[in-house]
């Protein structure tokens, strides 16, 4: 495979964070602000698995966490652990050199940079789970700009995975 | 128009990627 193009991190945060949308959960998720309790993303993590990402799993995150950023972090460890897992587990993949999203810097900082790579890293669930043609389709209806990001941010991924 | 041909090109190759990873076998095996 052909070496994917360099992936601009902002850019990458800020097209996810227009895609996270369409799974009209809950919770707001207009804003990286919005994303960092973990509520959003364990939330369209339940859409894409629901079998996987049962409520006795969504139950560990707290939905209220405010502006604790020590509360942030621990629910988004257990979310980035939950998505390795179902890698591993579901997908029977495994990411190899993925330089994996730094929490501490989500939580306390709002990093968007390393939100992207958390969301990078959901987005690699949905395209690859049994439901995937649902959100292949919901992406290919999407702005020719963020299409091409998504498609970048697939193929970062693919590159770095092992069966 | 140039512009109008990269943007079909463009349109093409975003479509062809994403045809081809809905044709894409996934998943665990067993």
């Amino acid at each position: 495979m052909s070496t994917p193009e360099s992936l601009d991190r902002m850019e990458l945060c800020e097209s996810l964070l227009t895609w996270i949308q369409t799974f009209g959960v809950e919770a707001p998720c207009k804003t990286v602000e919005d994303l960092t309790s973990g509520v959003v993303m364990a939330q369209a993590l339940q859409k894409i698995d629901i079998v996987y990402f049962n409520d006795a799993w969504i139950s560990r995150i707290k939905p209220e966490v405010g502006d604790n950023w020590r509360l942030k972090v621990s629910n988004l460890k257990k979310i980035l652990k939950g998505i390795l897992d179902y890698y591993q587990e579901s997908l029977g993949q495994h990411i190899n050199d993925f330089t994996l999203p730094d929490v501490n810097l989500i939580g306390e900082h709002s990093d968007a940079a390393e939100l992207g790579r958390m969301l990078q890293l959901i987005l690699g669930c949905a395209v690859n789970c049994e439901q995937k043609q649902e959100y292949i389709q919901t992406i290919m209806m999407m702005e020719e700009s963020v299409q091409h990001v998504v498609m970048t941010a697939i193929q970062e991924l693919m590159s770095k995975e092992t069966q | 128009d140039p512009n109008m041909k990269a943007g079909a090109a463009n349109e093409g190759v975003l479509a062809n990627f994403f045809n081809s990873l809905l044709s894409k076998k996934t998943g665990a095996p067993g």
